[in-house]
């Protein structure tokens, strides 16, 4: 089983969009078996996928605290199963921080579903709290969504370093690369393409050929709680998730 | 002295944008006072007034704690002055909240300089986190920038009955409106439109009439470590952040 976040701590970047649909395209094209974890308390992935989140349903708190079993908080639906959030997420958070495992929470609880499914991908909240720090010790690799923008750019130095530190006490975290999102480089925008081209030469092969252009049916489909492959399979954003995922997979 | 505080727990919305932009045309255009305090550890507003964020530096958390004086932390450009933040910033929030005036910390340091501005502004993280409930706590009106976009609407209800639980420790708290960013009625998207129209009804008079438009020049402008009125004073960006900010003064 292999763990994947994806995160940035800079907002609105599209760290849901791409969780939501590097999910669906592993299960769709790929045929793996996929669990998408919703671990920030805004709860979009579950909204994402048209579940809606609520004080009194189970949430993927309640699995990595352990107090309720895996079957009675997992959500299957379109092919994947997704440990949902709800706002209470956020009050949980201290209770996982004072566990004595912290910040091993994650990592050994999904030692126990570890046959279940060949991907498991984590949508990060857009902070650099407990939350993200018990994402990225329990992945193998993490992918970093960047907004072709100044603010984006700009605090991406700053994470990458944190995330390094990070390796200290988890070594098999391993950074999978950058890529951009909401980019399109025939629209002549030059701060974006001086961006691109900047973190391209800073990062080598950490910075993923495929970039994701913006297009509007991806935040369509988000609306209709469905991926974009099944909402409008021969759009710019199907085509760039499907061989961003593609790429994914040849870097494993 | 007005505090404000813009906040949204959604990422990406433009709260840092609207923070910069609106201080700008307060000092520009109605010869105001202002103070911008940068509240989020990723340390954009800092950015956007090109004072580069930097560990050994103070930032609005030593401020807020007491340790350090007001004078040795604001730092003061193109005519506002403002309290840096800086990646410290995140570990200083366990101090905070475990000082015997928490989440009252802002609300008291404020007392000690407010015969020296006529605003202050606070530009929140993207989350509902500690620093959050602090800026929320010791501002008098709160605005939300809502980005056209499902997930941004979806969070709205969750984020406005949290704000609103808040009034019970703190009543001067109050919802001084919501605003649509990165939105143009033009171009045909329905569903920023339906979304638009769906909160307006919601949310009656709470509801700005000013929206800002998707424009360039905005991010170009914080590239440049400048406000749009002094990099673009034309353009849409310029326009629309000129009308919030006489709305949002008619409303005081
Ligand atoms: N390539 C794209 N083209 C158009 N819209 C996009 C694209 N990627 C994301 N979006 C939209 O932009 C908004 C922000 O994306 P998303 O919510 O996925 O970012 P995020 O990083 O998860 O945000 P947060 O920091 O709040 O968690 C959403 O409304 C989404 O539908
Ligand atoms: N009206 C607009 N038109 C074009 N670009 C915009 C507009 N408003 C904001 N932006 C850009 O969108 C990005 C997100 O905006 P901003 O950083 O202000 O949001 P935020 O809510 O402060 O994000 P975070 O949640 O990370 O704090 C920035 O790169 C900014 O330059
Ligand atoms: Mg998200
Ligand atoms: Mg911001």
């Amino acid at each position: 089983m292999k763990v994947i976040s994806i995160v940035n701590n800079k907002g609105g970047v599209g760290k849901t969009t791409s969780s939501q649909n590097i999910a669906a395209a592993l299960y769709r094209f790929a045929k793996q078996k996929v669990l998408l974890i919703d671990l920030d308390s805004q709860a979009s992935l579950t909204k994402c996928f048209g579940i809606m989140d609520s004080f009194n349903k189970k949430n993927c708190g309640n699995f990595i605290l352990g107090d309720t079993p895996f079957q009675d908080v997992v959500v299957s639906v379109a092919g994947v199963d997704v440990l949902p959030s709800s706002p209470l997420l956020n009050s949980m958070e201290d209770s996982m921080k004072s566990a004595a495992v912290f910040p091993f929470n994650l990592k050994i609880a999904l030692e126990k579903i570890k046959d279940q499914y060949d991907y498991v991908i984590i949508d990060c909240p857009p902070t650099l709290s407990s939350l993200t720090r018990i994402a990225l010790i329990s992945c193998n690799y993490y992918y970093v969504p960047l907004q072709a923008e100044y603010l984006s750019y700009e605090g991406l130095r700053n994470f990458l370093f944190y995330t390094n530190e990070l390796r200290q006490i988890s070594p098999n975290t391993t950074l999978g690369g950058v890529f951009a999102t909401r980019y399109n480089p025939n629209i002549k925008k030059k701060l974006s393409n001086d961006l691109v081209e900047a973190t391209r030469k800073q990062l080598g092969d950490m910075f993923m050929k495929t970039y994701i252009r913006d297009n509007i049916s991806l935040s369509e489909a988000q609306a209709r709680g469905t991926d974009i492959f099944d909402y409008a399979p021969d759009s710019n954003g199907a085509v760039d998730y499907y061989s961003l995922t593609k790429e994914i997979l040849n870097k494993q």
